[in-house]
Order: C-alpha cells, then structure tokens, then sequence
C-alpha cells in the first residue's frame, strides 16, 4: 500500500573531518590530500574526492609559502561544515606536495585562513566571506578567546562575541590596510613611559597562526635591554628567571588607549632536566609593512592577554581584557 | 547566534621540532606576508 523512497542513501556521503588551524593571517583554506604521499601529507589525515559526492575540481593550481612550512596544491569546490555552519560551494585547497619537516610535526592537518580575500592565493573565496553572502552568520563578526593555560580552554566564535570571554569595554580601531588584520600602532610604552618608537606610525598584524610577539628588528636591541635579556642560542633571549617581578610592562598604544603586556604574558617558562628557563616570547622582523612602517606582529603572545574581534561590517578590530 | 568552537593548542611547529632535535634556522616571521619575497629568498 505504500511506496518508501528508500535510497536516500546513496547520495549520502560520510563526512570526511579535519583539524584545522584557524590562521588570522593568511585567506586560504587547504587541507592534506590523497594527491600527496610527502611525509608530512602521510602523517595526517587526507580528505579523498572521490569519496565525496559534493566535490568538484577546479584545475587551478597554488603555492602557498608560510614560512614555517610550504604547500602546493590544486583546487576544488566541496560542502564545508565549521561547527556546524555549512557552507556551500566553498573553494578548498588540496595539497599535493608538501616539502620538508615541519608539517611532518604539526598537529593539524590543513589551515582555514581568516584573513581577507585580496591576500587570497588563487582568488579563492575564503570561509569567511562565503559565510557572509551566504548569509550564514548572524553579525559579519568573529572572535578568538586564546585560553592562557594548557590545551584546552580557548574558543574561536563566529556570528558575535562571547562576553563570558572577556571583562570591561572592548576597544576598537580600524583595519589599515583591508588584506591582512592590520592595525596602526600609535605608541608604545614601557612600564608607562612612553618611547617615541612608534611616533611616526607602526602598522601590527594580528596573527593567531603567529605564536610570538614580534617586534621591528631596528627596536628588538632596546626592547630586550630594558627587560634585561640576554641573546641565548638560536636568536633566543633569556631572563634570570628570578627576576621575573622586577621586569618591566610593556604597552601598545592603539587609537589613544594603552594595552599593557605584563612580564608573565611575554616569558615563557620552560623546565628542563630538573631547570627552569625562562625565554622571551618577542622576536625580529626584518620585514616592514607593506606601507613602510615598522611591522608588529601581535601573535598568541599578545592574543592570550586580549580577547580580540574581527568585525568584517565594520573593518574594525576590538580588543578587551581576556 | 553565536556558534562557538573550542580550540586546542598544541606546541609550535618550531618547538615540536625542537624537541625532536632539530632546530630551524631563524626565518623573519613576515615573510608569510610577502609571500612573493619568499619565493625569491
């Protein structure tokens, strides 16, 4: 007496997962691939096309350079669920070569970038912007709490901010240049004094696939002689660890407001055969900013002190106390 | 409206290698930026 339509499955697919490192500082998403048989490719999990009824290529071919690790690849289109929100047609990057050591050791097996589309390499659409004109969101907004304790704890949240995440006012000011998440730094501070370093402009990007902070190479030299550091090994600077409460608060002035770093956020301590370490989170850049200014770099270093949001409407980033 | 997604954090790559005993050479961290700069270097 009735007819069932009993074949919904055969054009269901399993979905295929990834972790992804959610990346502020480059546009593209990609991730490991059957097309690739590098070492770093066989240590993580590889998405297969032909397992998926929603995938179609594109035959565009990238690059893409990290620094910490590179990647070729081709392109195609698949139906992409980030926590839920599915996007559809979403372009991904599918390596198929990815040279060297470093990805070997990473954790994640592709990179979801965050950044605007101009910066994208291909032109490809990033998740970001294919959640905003598919109208996926519900504010063109999204914000990153980086926990300053252990592995868990930090949450990335699309469509607004969490204000469970952060205590006080939020402080914005304007994207610079609408490629990376770059800001103008307008001064900075060391325990309050102001330095004149930044006096005729500093441009930051911020960057939550940057694990320091970086500093212009031309300010490292006075940075790291008013915390008292000593050039260690591999372009490292170390700090008697007992003097931890006597090093001084760094602070970035960004549209009037001074946001202070205190030692506890800049050294990283380390414990090795039964010693105790203590090395400085701030690193050169040689690099200046694409207008000439020097480049800051405010990576999880600066990220874990400051609950930050990237809002896309207004091209505006807003800090608050994490 | 807010989707939230919680995050792990895991070590850098240049400490995970470290620890293997290998260490990289020094790289300027803006070189992601200027990805055409890279190539040439």
């Amino acid at each position: 007496d009735y007819m069932y339509i009993n074949n919904y499955a055969d054009y269901w697919n399993t979905p295929q997962s990834f972790q992804v490192l959610f990346d502020t500082g480059s546009a593209n998403l990609w991730v490991d691939s059957i097309y690739c048989s590098t070492q770093a490719c066989n240590a993580h999990t590889k998405f297969n096309p032909q397992q998926s009824s929603t995938y179609s290529a594109n035959g565009h071919t990238f690059y893409l350079p990290y620094g910490a690790g590179s990647l070729y690849g081709t392109f195609g289109y698949d139906t992409v669920n980030v926590g839920s929100i599915v996007i559809n047609h979403q372009e991904i990057g599918l390596s198929t070569n990815e040279p060297g050591q470093n990805f070997v050791v990473a954790k994640f097996d592709g990179i979801l970038g965050l950044s605007y589309p101009s910066i994208s390499a291909g032109g490809e659409t990033p998740v970001m912007d294919n959640m905003i004109s598919q109208n996926l969101l519900s504010a063109n907004i999204f914000a990153f709490y980086l926990s300053r304790g252990g592995q868990q704890g930090s949450v990335l949240s699309f469509g607004g901010m969490d204000t469970n995440l952060y205590q006080g006012q939020i402080y914005w000011t304007p994207v610079t240049s609408e490629s990376y998440w770059q800001i103008g730094v307008h001064g900075f501070e060391i325990n309050g004094r102001e330095t004149g370093w930044c006096s005729q402009g500093c441009q930051s990007i911020v960057d939550t696939g940057t694990s320091a902070l970086t500093a212009p190479s031309q300010l490292i030299g006075h940075i790291m002689q008013a915390i008292g550091a000593q050039e260690s090994h591999y372009g490292m600077y170390m700090v008697d660890c007992s003097q931890l409460n006597n090093l001084p608060t760094l602070s970035f002035v960004i549209s009037g407001v001074a946001l202070p770093l205190a030692p506890s956020a800049y050294i990283n301590q380390h414990y090795q055969n039964g010693h105790q370490f203590c090395s400085v989170g701030i690193t050169p850049t040689y690099l200046p900013s694409r207008n000439g200014q020097p480049l800051w770099i405010f990576g999880d270093v600066f990220l874990r002190e400051y609950y930050s949001i990237y809002d896309r409407t207004n091209n505006r980033l807003g800090f608050a106390s994490a | 409206g807010i989707v939230r997604i919680p995050l792990r954090k895991h070590k850098s790559m240049r400490e995970a290698l470290r620890e293997k005993g290998i260490e990289l050479p020094y790289q300027d961290p803006a070189l992601k930026y200027q990805p055409d700069e890279f190539s040439s270097s």
